[in-house]
């Protein structure tokens, strides 16, 4: 396999064959092509250094580097294609898979992620996270919605209302995302959409990062005393990232739509055939 | 008889921000759990009560709600089945259904009885041997509305399902 694609009518998503990661995504509608490396990496977690005594822990994100480390550097990969979906299935390692998935008739590329149980038994605690390096000219510029209404733009090493004198680069920069983050440039515009409340960021230009799961070995002193740690093996989580390509001024239309069918999705209820009629009396 | 009043107790205690970020002790976390867990059941009856109304039909209303795994006991074991579909919005919605099911293909019908094309995918599993086969078709569900779509499974046919496995292995060599 030279090309290893994923497509529907509106969207192409290019993987590397070599390494099993997504590289580039096309928007067939708009005729837009980006470049985007997607894979997982995890930081570690500081257990205090001679700065701060500081660990990481349920309250308290504190990376122990700027710099996270790859959960893998290629994925196991298993493609399969019908008429309906055409899909993708990544294993990054025995706790880290993905599925990246395009229905027919979908205008966004659907990453499906499982991480867990995240593995403490060498004493490191991991803050997983799914990041997406474009070559987008971004200028250190991003948004985050701070309570699913209202997008505030996010500046890197940057707050509004005073001068900032930044010791934590990774953490100083993390924002809540409650359903969504973007990165654009003049033209074009990536947005990823969350199932749920997660941390994110830009911390390079084009960059764009979500925390998907943590797992801690130790109290970060802030009054819980225990650590982020599950009880036995620890809890598999699975999400899903929604990501959407478009021009910068057309993109708010489709991912407000999109944001609203995936916070009001159709309930779903099964029944066995036959049945009575129902009378309200 | 269905009550929501539990579900909306429930959530309430969960605005706590121990609840949404995780900052409470592992005990904690487990009764939050709890209070979930018993906030839903009384609630499936209430929606189920709302459908029996709505449809005109009084069935045997199944939630799965373990789907986001892939186990859906009814729609794995049965024949025949049919999937409710409510739209909370107020406009409509193109929705794909994925259900898990036996090996095999099916019959899909919408509400005004045509057929609607199917697909089964094979899920693969951390397991060499085990695939999960996934039913998925297109939905259509009408504002604030619902859409009943029968399934019915074609035992006689061998099922066209794309076999994943002879790709991952050219995968694999490389």
């Amino acid at each position: 396999f030279r090309v290893l694609a994923i497509e529907n009518e509106y969207i192409r998503a290019t993987f590397n064959p070599d390494t099993g990661f997504l590289t580039e995504i096309r928007n067939k509608d708009k005729n837009l092509l980006l470049p985007v490396n997607q894979s997982f990496f995890w930081y570690g977690a500081s257990s205090g250094d001679l700065e701060s005594w500081q660990t990481s822990g349920a309250y308290i994100f504190r990376p122990e580097g700027r710099k996270p480390y790859p959960v893998s550097h290629y994925a196991q990969i298993r493609l399969v294609k019908t008429p309906l979906v055409q899909e993708l299935h990544q294993n990054f390692s025995a706790w880290c898979s993905q599925v990246v998935r395009l229905y027919q008739g979908q205008r966004h590329l659907e990453l499906e992620w499982t991480v867990g149980p995240i593995p403490v038994g060498e004493g490191w605690g991991k803050e997983v996270i799914s990041r997406f390096d474009t070559p987008l000219k971004t200028n250190g510029l991003f948004y985050t919605d701070s309570n699913g209404r209202e997008i505030l733009q996010r500046k890197r090493d940057y707050r509004p209302t005073w001068e900032l004198d930044l010791w934590e680069p990774v953490a100083g920069n993390y924002y809540p995302v409650n359903t969504r983050i973007y990165i654009k440039d003049r033209n074009m515009q990536l947005t990823v959409l969350t199932d749920r409340s997660q941390g994110g960021s830009s911390l390079g230009n084009g960059s764009l990062e979500l925390m998907v799961h943590r797992r801690l070995v130790k109290d970060d002193g802030r009054g819980l005393q225990e650590p982020l740690k599950e009880n036995g093996s620890g809890l598999v989580a699975r999400g899903r990232h929604l990501v959407l390509l478009d021009r910068v001024g057309e993109a708010a239309a489709g991912h407000r739509l999109l944001a609203e069918k995936e916070v009001l999705a159709p309930q779903v209820v099964l029944a066995p055939d036959g049945g009575a009629l129902y009378h309200p009396q | 008889s269905g009550n929501c009043a539990p579900l909306n107790e429930a959530m309430a205690v969960l605005q706590h921000h121990d609840a949404v970020t995780g900052t409470a002790r592992q005990l904690v976390a487990e009764d939050y759990a709890r209070q979930l867990s018993e906030g839903w059941g009384p609630s499936e009856v209430l929606l189920s009560n709302a459908l029996a109304r709505l449809s005109g039909s009084k069935k045997t209303f199944t939630f799965c709600r373990d789907l986001n795994i892939s186990i859906c006991p009814l729609s794995q074991k049965s024949a025949s089945f049919q999937v409710i579909l409510y739209n909370p919005l107020g406009r409509k919605v193109d929705h794909m259904v994925r259900l898990p099911v036996s090996k095999s293909s099916f019959h899909v019908k919408d509400p005004s009885g045509q057929t609607v094309p199917n697909s089964v995918v094979v899920v693969p599993s951390a397991e060499p041997q085990e695939h999960y086969p996934e039913l998925v078709f297109s939905a259509s569900v009408p504002a604030l509305g619902f859409s009943i779509y029968s399934v019915t499974k074609i035992s006689h046919q061998k099922p066209s399902i794309p076999l994943p496995n002879s790709i991952s292995r050219k995968f694999r060599s490389r």
